[in-house]
Formats: C-alpha cells, sequence, structure tokens
C-alpha cells in the first residue's frame, strides 16, 4: 500500500 | 592549477563515508570559491550535495575552474588509509587525482579520473513548511531506536516536538524531543530507515542537523560546519500511499 517514491518530480 | 591542503582529512572521509554509499562516482566542480559536488543516486531516491569554501582549507589554489570525476569507492578506499592527524594535499594531474598524506611519511596516491555516466545534477529549490535543528547524536539514535521495529519511519514536526515513530509486527516505539526552535507548521512524511542511515554515516562532519519536513515530501538532511565553511546536505524522497 505504501512505496519508495522519487525526485524526479523535483528536478 | 588545482591544490588544496588540510590539516587532517577527518571531513573528507566522513563525507565520503556517506556519498560511496550512495554514488558510485562524483564530479567534484573547482573554482576560486572552492570545491563542490552534486550527485543523484542510481534510483533517483537521494540527492547530495558537498560545498567546501575555499576558506576551510588551509592552502587553496584553483586558477580555472575544473571537473573532477572519480569513483566514490576509489576514493573511500584511499581516504581510510589516512591518519586522523595527517595533512592531506589534493592535486590533479593528466589523468589523476593525486592525494597526499602528510604524517610520519608522505605517502602519494593516484586516483584514474572517469568518463561520467551521467552529467550531475543541479540542486532543487523546495520550499518547506519547517525548517530545524537537532542534535546529530540524538537523531542517529533515534534511528537506532526505530530499527528494532520497522524498515521505515515516519518523522513528523510540530511548533514544540520532533518525533520519529515507527510500529511493527511485535511493538511500535515513539520518540519524542523538544525542539525549541520557531516552527509554525505541522508536517510528516514517512522515511526509509536504509536511505537516512546512509546520510548519518557522516557523523563527523556537525554536532547537529537541520531537517525539513514537509507532507509527503522529501526530506532535507543538512550538515553545517559551526564555521560555515563546509556543508553536506542531502535531499531523500518519501515513502508514500500508493
Amino acid at each position: 500500500k505504501e512505496k519508495q517514491s522519487s525526485l524526479d518530480a523535483f528536478f | 592549477m588545482f591544490k588544496a591542503e588540510l590539516s587532517n582529512p577527518n571531513i573528507l572521509k566522513t563525507s565520503f563515508e556517506a556519498i560511496s554509499a550512495i554514488v558510485d562516482e562524483i564530479q567534484f566542480q573547482t573554482d576560486s570559491e572552492g570545491l563542490r559536488l552534486d550527485a543523484l543516486d542510481r534510483g533517483h531516491i537521494t540527492f547530495l550535495h558537498l560545498d567546501l569554501k575555499a576558506s576551510l582549507f588551509d592552502e587553496y589554489i584553483c586558477d580555472e575552474p575544473e571537473k573532477i570525476n572519480i569513483d566514490t569507492d576509489e576514493f573511500m578506499k584511499v581516504l581510510k588509509r589516512s591518519k586522523s592527524d595527517d595533512r592531506v594535499l589534493l592535486s590533479l594531474d593528466e589523468g589523476n587525482l593525486i592525494i597526499t598524506f602528510e604524517g610520519q611519511a608522505k605517502r602519494t596516491f593516484k586516483i584514474r579520473l572517469i568518463d561520467m555516466e551521467y552529467e550531475p545534477a543541479t540542486p532543487p529549490a523546495i520550499e518547506y513548511p519547517t525548517e530545524f535543528s537537532i542534535p546529530f547524536d540524538l537523531f542517529k539514535n533515534s534511528i537506532n531506536d526505530i530499527d528494532i521495529y520497522s524498515d521505515k519511519v515516519s518523522l513528523s514536526v510540530d511548533s514544540e516536538k520532533f518525533k520519529a515513530f515507527a510500529t511493527g509486527e511485535f511493538g511500535e516505539v515513539n520518540i519524542e524531543f523538544i525542539h525549541g526552535e520557531s516552527v509554525k507548521e505541522e508536517a510528516s512524511s514517512v522515511f526509509s530507515l536504509e536511505k537516512i542511515s546512509e546520510m548519518l554515516k557522516a557523523d563527523k562532519f556537525s554536532d547537529n542537523v537541520t531537517l525539513s519536513i514537509g507532507n509527503d515530501m522529501p526530506l532535507t538532511l543538512s550538515l553545517k560546519m559551526i564555521s560555515e565553511e563546509g556543508e553536506l546536505r542531502f535531499l531523500l524522497a518519501p515513502r508514500i500511499e500508493n
């Protein structure tokens, strides 16, 4: 139900 | 020409304990202001930024900007060979970073420069609702407490307290610390314990850690030297509801 997100949205 | 001299290896050593755990290769960018690097791990989960100002060094010469690409494991292997009271000199020749330790003997190591697979990322600017500092040891101890129960941790902050919480199959742990800082909003996000532990390998950089937390936002964790001549900063993507 929960997953590791990435930083891609912040670059 | 590039030449930088430090009275001991400890800042480089502690920084690269963390950096080499997170990324395989880095590009040092040097100019007259100092030496810095930006790097993003392969999974795009952790970003890191190291900034060592020219004034931190006993001697610092950089007459034109240089890009120094190296393998972090190879650099760490060399730094591990330093003694804590060795003077450290960094310089360049054609194709190598030269690291010299001056103590009882003068020991010179060369590391081949590499071609980078990726251009280094530019640090993103993120607006945060909160920023506060807590003792580094307290934060590290909290992470070790959490490790009994879970591989992830909920970090939260309100106007009064910083809290770390985890629940597991056999119990739960709740840590509260009155931060004494001016925090006007509440915020909470969940992070991988393994990823936080990698950053905390830089355990001799600073006595305090400055944290910025939002709601389901990346964690910014900053280690600053008291003199403000050096900073090691990390950005860690949160775990979020699917």
